[in-house]
């Protein structure tokens, strides 16, 4: 038997995962009994991706059901201002790390009397660079009598590869793993014994302590599939081998005070190694900056051998100076990419990026967040995408948000770590291999509703474009899409057509993995998409966004940052209130002494 | 002087005064491991004549130390000293200045702050409240805010520095007061139960005139209780 901790035995930690079509439904459940003569307190901690929300959390003890209830956040905040009140902590999950955040529930337990914890939550998986990867966190702590992490995939495309790995995998824990695929059906198992958890033949503790995951792809005949399930479609667009489209890459690159030492060569280290991957038909420049302002080249020049000699040069070279000013050095950035533009210095069909690294607030020149914003939205009239690299723990990360996705962009956090150089390197080869421009995507108009976004900016090579909708049409036959981008050389037309009386049996087949995912996914693409837009709209429009994607999260039973689950559980005295809400990036809190 | 400690996992924050009379040091940071100390000095009580026209104190002079870069550097309200070694430079509050040697960052904004970073760790604000020079009531002061709190050793301590790593708190009984919107409560911290009030304190670095308002728990009574042993022994006999 399993060694129990503090007299709690787990004898059982069961992670179920069935992704239908990229939609991950993960439960995992924990069982644990007293083995004391006296009540004794039992914990359940889950890490689970931050992109993941959390759709359900129940408890039983002592045969007795305790759910937990989704409800608008701002409810749950005033029941947990009566938890406080009557001297309960809340709050269940907290940040943990780059990728996960922590569920942690604790409970106290009669003599020998035993619990049972079910966590469900859902999530799209995402692909990038060619596959997609699920993500899941193993750390027992004990060892435990019935360990399994089951896989279940069904893609109706079929599955074109399939592997797992875990961080803390062994030869003696080899055996334990399990992967097989064919044609739509992929299955992963992770089964140990107790021998095998043990972290040497005599040891009590488990080896059992780090990332299990899983990564796959599916085959690709077409460059888009039409799913349709109960009355909701899913499109999912990643057409293959097309050639790449020239970019023209600004890098705004923050070289103030604060970066000093070993982030500014992180920094330098990765702008070297992405000089290495530029490729020769791209454009590029240098902006850096801290109260001053340092371009490197007049204009923005071509990625020959030699400039790109020159540049390695000149990262190189690259010192620390003193303050920050952010508005400045991204207006001069639009500023080169509009004269560029204006004296056809780069190629007509080519994608226009800047990226902006900075590690703190804007403390020199423009310093109202607010007005910096605006600033960069009423100079980037051309639509170049602006992408936001936030390093460290000091960055205002929603200023940076909201500016990036006000320019088409998005925002990244950069942990400050070793391995900081990789992690800029690695967003770079995100956006390195772009092959579409300007994609838009037609559906039967009249025929369905509740589109999600279904125009982009680009397509990179590796990711998925994915949108979903709702057909309001029962009586059509085939479901149609056409899809228009600029590829490198020319104009591509896509066309994709189901027929809908085809689908049923897919949709039956899909069934026995999970019955609603088609409208758990459309509804999950939705919510998100809704919560990025309502970063950058004016105050009206950000009012009805909340509204729509609160509604959905209620709907659909999501903790999204709007809404957060209340938990109940039974206490010695009374029954106590808990709240598990999404967590939401923020910046960095700081202790003070001031007066007024 | 108000002191503000944020409380990330509670998603909240505690706060207390320490009251002292004027030209009372007080440690602030003490971190031996990064061989960094902060300390702060005391001013108030405004007197016209002989008339006391204000009781509040301030920290009106701040003291740095670097004991691995042999530097010490005096804020006060009208002058900034660094003294590396034996070499001695003052700068004021009247021109937007900054110096950098190996290691020092430190950034003069006009009339409006100052901020200080020792090499990748730790980050200082401070902020400059200026009065006019017959206000009956005010005189200029200092704030003083830490940034990158994570980056100090784990043995870290002062009045402030004491809980960069984090506090335990639970709050229950809370109860209406006098007040409406400042109801007491009880704390339970340190194993000890405290009586704390609702209440809220301002964070002057985006907005130095009115500042943002930040929610919090008082601490009555110097913070008794909350912080290790009493603030007497934060007591230091100068600011260097």
């Amino acid at each position: 038997t399993a060694e129990p901790v503090n007299d709690i035995e787990v004898y059982s930690i069961n992670i179920d995962c069935k992704v239908t079509s990229r939609f991950a439904h993960n439960v995992i459940t924990s069982r644990a009994i007293n083995r004391a003569s006296m009540s004794k307190e039992a914990m359940f901690k889950v890490d689970l991706p931050k992109t993941a929300f959390i759709t359900n959390f129940s408890m039983v003890i002592d045969g007795k059901t305790y759910l937990g209830e989704i409800k608008e956040k701002e409810v749950a905040k005033k029941q947990y201002e009566t938890a406080v009140k009557r001297g309960q902590t809340a709050g269940l999950v907290k940040a943990s790390g780059r990728k996960t955040e922590t569920f942690t529930v604790s409970v106290n337990i009669a003599a020998q009397s035993k619990v049972t914890f079910e966590l469900v939550y859902e999530e799209m998986l995402k692909r990038n660079h060619g596959k997609y990867e699920m993500f899941i966190k193993v750390q027992p702590k004990t060892l435990v009598r019935n360990f399994q992490i089951e896989v279940e995939i069904h893609e109706p495309q079929g599955i074109s590869f399939l592997d797992a790995e875990a961080t803390f995998i062994t030869n003696d824990l080899l055996p334990a793993v399990h992967k097989s695929f064919s044609a739509e059906k992929g299955y992963v198992s992770f089964k140990p014994t107790l021998d095998q958890q043990r972290s040497c033949a005599t040891c009590s503790t488990t080896l059992l302590d780090g990332d299990f995951t899983v990564t796959y792809d599916v085959n690709r005949e077409s460059a888009g599939n039409i799913q349709v399930v109960d009355g909701y479609f899913v499109h999912f667009f990643a057409p293959q081998k097309l050639a790449g489209v020239p970019k023209n890459v600004i890098y705004v690159i923050d070289k103030s005070g604060s970066m000093y030492g070993r982030k500014l060569e992180q920094t330098k280290e990765a702008l070297l190694e992405i000089l290495k991957d530029t490729a020769e038909h791209d454009h590029f420049n240098f902006v850096l900056f801290d109260n001053d302002i340092e371009v490197w080249k007049p204009s923005l020049v071509k990625a020959t051998p030699e400039n790109l000699k020159k540049a390695r040069d000149f990262v190189r070279q690259i010192t620390d100076g003193y303050t920050t000013n952010i508005n400045d050095p991204v207006l001069k950035a639009v500023q080169l990419l509009d004269e560029a533009n204006a004296l056809n210095q780069i190629p007509e069909r080519s994608v226009s990026l800047i990226v902006l690294l900075t590690d703190g607030e804007a403390n020199i020149g423009e310093t109202e967040p607010e007005k910096i914003q605006e600033n960069v939205k009423k100079a980037n009239q051309r639509g170049y995408t602006l992408y936001c690299l936030g390093f460290g723990y000091g960055v205002n990360y929603g200023f940076l948000e909201k500016m990036a996705l006000e320019n088409a962009g998005i925002a990244r956090r950069i942990y400050e770590d070793s391995d900081a150089a990789l992690q800029m390197k690695g967003f770079y080869t995100e956006i390195a291999n772009p092959t579409l421009l300007d994609i838009k995507m037609e559906y039967p108009e009249n025929a369905i509703a509740n589109l999600t976004q279904n125009s982009f900016k680009h397509y990179f090579d590796g990711s998925e474009i994915v949108v979903a909708g709702r057909i309001i049409d029962n009586d059509l036959n085939v479901f149609s899409v056409d899809v228009k981008a600029e590829g490198a050389d020319n104009l591509l037309k896509y066309s994709e057509n189901v027929q809908l009386q085809d689908t049923d049996g897919v949709s039956k087949k899909q069934e026995y993995i999970f019955g609603d995912f088609t409208e758990r996914l459309w509804a999950y693409l939705t919510i998100q998409q809704l919560l990025e837009k309502r970063v950058s709209a004016d105050p009206s429009e950000k009012e009805k966004l909340k509204k729509q994607a609160l509604d959905l999260s209620l709907k659909f039973k999501f903790v999204t940052p709007l809404t957060s689950m209340v938990v109940t559980k039974p206490d010695e005295i009374e029954e106590e209130t808990l709240v598990a809400d999404k967590f939401v990036e923020a910046q960095a809190p700081s202790n003070w002494v001031d007066s007024d | 002087p108000h002191f503000v400690i944020n409380v990330p996992s509670q998603n909240d924050a505690l706060c207390f005064n320490i009251q002292e009379e004027p030209g009372v040091v007080l440690n602030l940071v003490e971190d031996q491991g990064l061989g960094i100390a902060v300390n702060g000095e005391i001013i108030g009580k405004k007197k016209i004549g002989n008339n006391v026209m204000s009781n509040e104190t301030y920290f009106g002079k701040l003291g740095f130390v670097n004991r691995e870069m042999k530097l010490r550097i005096e804020v006060t309200t009208e002058t900034i000293t660094i003294m590396l070694g034996k070499n001695k430079k003052e700068y004021t509050w009247e021109k937007t200045t900054s110096v950098k040697k190996k290691g020092l960052n430190l950034v003069i904004h006009k009339k409006n702050n100052m901020t200080l970073s020792f090499g990748e760790g730790a980050k200082f604000v401070i902020i400059l409240h200026q009065f006019l020079k017959d206000d009956p009531l005010h005189m200029d002061f200092l704030g003083f805010y830490t940034l990158d709190d994570h980056k100090f050793s784990a043995h870290v301590h002062g009045l402030l520095g004491q809980f960069f790593h984090g506090i335990d708190y639970e709050i229950s009984n809370v109860h209406k007061t006098k007040i409406p919107d400042k109801p007491d409560a009880t704390m339970k911290v340190k194993n000890k139960l405290l009586t704390v009030t609702r209440g809220s304190q301002k964070d002057y670095r985006s907005d130095p005139r009115k500042g943002k308002k930040v929610p919090c728990w008082f601490v009555h009574s110097n913070a008794e209780g909350l912080i290790d042993g009493t603030h007497k022994d934060y007591i230091v006999p100068d600011i260097f």
